[in-house]
């Protein structure tokens, strides 16, 4: 506002309320991509759909007190063999960034249709690169299914990274109680590429020795 | 906790609230809508410094050693945050990841003087 007034803290010329707002649009952006840690602002290519949005949005209900530093991720499934009857599936996870973090807990969220005709018997494998063969491929966790619904299976926290960078991937096993394989095949019992299909839900804080322990004040 | 109205020259709390469309970050800052980006500006002459705007006891510590040894110090006191929040942030990550953070320290509540 011209040279009479002066700024009351460092004495240069106030500015105008609209410098002041792009300067103050600027700051924002910075505090935000250091405050995440983030190089810049995320180019989300493929957001998922705006039905799953709001399910993970009820999920990691905001504001919920979470204790500094520490984060939660939903991640979603990509099948990678659609062809695949749904209780062989394997499921492909992009988890470039929670890697760099210490794991605290890991669930799979599965959705079971309400076509279950008995009991099913689930059982989640790890996939990597080395396990191409099943007999090779790590049992992460086994679960009982008697209704349908959501399910979360917890996975245990370490071990469930390999080698692969950016991906995590799973695959699926099931029997139903009391039938054959023959008789699994064709039935849709999981909910795998809609609006209810898996995924991933992480409680992560950052790595190293200082992140479980208490700072002295 | 002094809120600076347009003509106060002391140490006040600056209000500036930023909605997350006007970065044109919607499209991935999922919640909240935006978010309280204050800031401490104004004068802290002598007799205001270490009021932090919050415990007063601080701040008379600090008046009477002014007041003992020297009325006019060299050093001056700056206007600083002296209260600040975390803010939790839901976002989408560049791989469509939904992301629940809380980043420490985020929004300046109070001002006060060094």
């Amino acid at each position: 506002q011209g040279a009479e007034s002066a700024c009351s803290s460092c004495g240069n010329p106030t500015l105008t309320p609209h410098v002041e707002r792009a300067l103050v649009l600027e700051l924002a952006k910075q505090q935000i991509l250091k405050g995440l840690q983030l190089p810049g602002r995320p180019r989300v290519t493929h957001p998922p759909p705006q039905a799953v949005l709001s399910r993970a949005l009820r999920r990691l209900r905001l504001g919920s007190a979470a204790p500094a530093h520490r984060e939660e991720v939903l991640s979603f499934a990509n099948r990678t063999d659609p062809a695949a009857s749904t209780c062989s599936s394997a499921l492909t996870f992009p988890l470039v960034t929670a890697r760099s973090r210490h794991l605290r807990r890991a669930r799979l969220w599965l959705h079971v249709l309400p076509t279950l005709p008995a009991t099913l018997h689930l059982r989640i494998f790890r996939r990597g690169p080395r396990s191409r063969r099943h007999r090779h491929r790590p049992l992460l966790a086994q679960h009982r299914v008697t209704a349908p619904g959501w399910h979360a299976l917890t996975l245990p926290s370490s071990g469930l990274w390999d080698e692969q960078p950016g991906v995590l991937k799973l695959q699926l096993d099931c029997s139903l109680e009391g039938h054959s394989t023959a008789f699994l095949q064709p039935l849709p019992l999981l909910d795998m590429a809609g609006d209810q299909r898996p995924f991933l839900e992480l409680k992560t804080r950052p790595s190293g020795s200082r992140a479980g322990r208490v700072k002295r004040r | 906790k002094p809120t600076c109205e347009s003509e106060t020259p002391l140490c006040c709390r600056r209000d500036h609230y930023v909605d997350f469309r006007e970065l044109g970050w919607r499209d991935w800052i999922l919640q909240p809508e935006g978010y309280q980006l204050n800031y401490c500006s104004g004068q802290c002459p002598p007799h205001l410094a270490g009021s932090p705007g919050i415990a007063a006891s601080f701040h008379s510590a600090v008046f009477n050693l002014l007041k003992a040894n020297n009325p006019w110090p060299k050093t001056t006191s700056c206007c600083v945050p002296t209260a600040r929040r975390p803010l939790s942030l839901l976002y989408l990550d560049g791989n469509g990841n939904v992301v629940k953070t809380d980043v420490p320290d985020m929004v300046v509540e109070a001002c006060g003087c060094s």
